[in-house]
């Protein structure tokens, strides 16, 4: 429900449409939002808990630790993670191709990009005996009935014991262009050599964006 | 919470007051992560001499504040006293989870009074 009277005047000011009704359940908050929070609250700041050195300023309307422009960062799950099969059935000599679905509904038009950075994690395969390391992912755009489109992204992978990072703007996502309502990707993780297959246990999508709305224009020092 | 407003009296010269905004309060302690609240303040006082003037430290004071202090310290119903308004703001950020279960950082500038001045 709309919140009435002065919550009302500072939803708006906050720039939020309405009011969250909070998280259905709550998950943890990746270690990474807590950082970039605890680094640009200045009231944690005050408290010393700040990680720049004393007298710097962070520029308003930049994600110091991202190094791109954005006064808005966005850690969103996969939305597809419930209906994905524990231990995908293989086709012989053939590693499975995974499905992500990501809802972008809560991204304003005016918002523009700056960052999206997909982070997989897989479940450790078992390495053969002799098996060459390392695995190449590959990223598709998968069309809800249609099937898988060209291959956007495809990036080598030398050890899954890390979260796999891969760049999606300029790749599966134009430059400039606004977000659109949802991110739906297939993804293959190919073993260089024959091997196990692995399994995605978990993604997710890093999304920076600058609304130019909250951002005043810098003010000049005065002369 | 805010520090109660002031009346007459040496303490009413222009100057920042406690505000604390508290999301409990407002009922956003279950969509808000962090932080639990924040010290937005509130500029009040009187911009009369010699509160117009800056004390050591303090902001650069406008001529035009000190002028029209001035002019209403001679002719009182020819001009009002300038007024007592935010000099420095500084931002916050806030941490929440939005309807679509994602966890969001935003950022807003100018959300903090530091500093209060005539103008």
């Amino acid at each position: 429900p709309t919140a009435p009277g002065p919550a009302a005047a500072l939803l708006q000011a906050l720039g939020l449409r309405d009011a969250p009704r909070g998280a259905p359940k709550p998950r943890p908050v990746p270690p990474l939002m807590w950082r970039l929070f605890r680094r640009r609250d200045p009231q944690e700041a005050r408290a010393k808990l700040r990680w720049t050195p004393p007298g710097a300023t962070l520029r308003p309307c930049h994600v110091e630790e991202l190094g791109v422009a954005g006064n808005i960062v966005r850690h969103i799950p996969d939305r597809g993670a419930q209906a994905r099969t524990p231990k995908p059935t293989m086709t012989a000599g053939q590693c499975p191709e995974w499905t992500i679905d990501f809802d972008l509904s809560a991204v304003e038009p005016a918002e523009l990009p700056s960052r999206a950075r997909l982070e997989l994690r897989f479940e450790a395969a078992e390495a053969k005996a002799g098996a060459a390391p390392g695995w190449e992912l590959s990223v598709a755009p998968a069309v809800e009935g249609v099937g898988t489109g060209p291959v956007l992204l495809r990036q080598a992978v030398a050890a899954l014991e890390t979260p796999v990072h891969a760049e999606l703007l300029g790749a599966a996502w134009a430059w400039n262009a606004s977000a659109p309502r949802s991110l739906c990707l297939a993804l293959a993780l190919r073993p260089q050599a024959p091997g196990a297959c692995a399994h995605l246990a978990e993604a997710s999508l890093l999304l920076v964006t600058l609304d130019p709305r909250l951002c005043h224009p810098l003010a000049r020092p005065r002369r | 919470e805010a520090e109660p407003a002031v009346g007459g009296g040496p303490s009413s010269a222009c100057r920042a007051r406690r505000l604390y905004v508290s999301f409990r309060e407002v009922g956003w302690h279950r969509w808000v992560i962090a932080p639990r609240g924040f010290l937005a303040n509130y500029c009040q006082g009187q911009c009369s001499l010699p509160a117009t003037l800056p004390g050591p430290g303090g902001p650069p004071a406008l001529n035009h504040a000190v002028l029209r202090a001035l002019m209403h310290s001679a002719v009182p119903s020819a001009a009002g006293l300038p007024c007592c308004v935010p000099a420095r703001l500084s931002p916050i950020s806030v941490l929440f989870f939005d309807n679509s279960d994602n966890v969001v950082l935003r950022h807003y500038e100018d959300m903090v009074v530091d500093e209060c001045g005539c103008r």
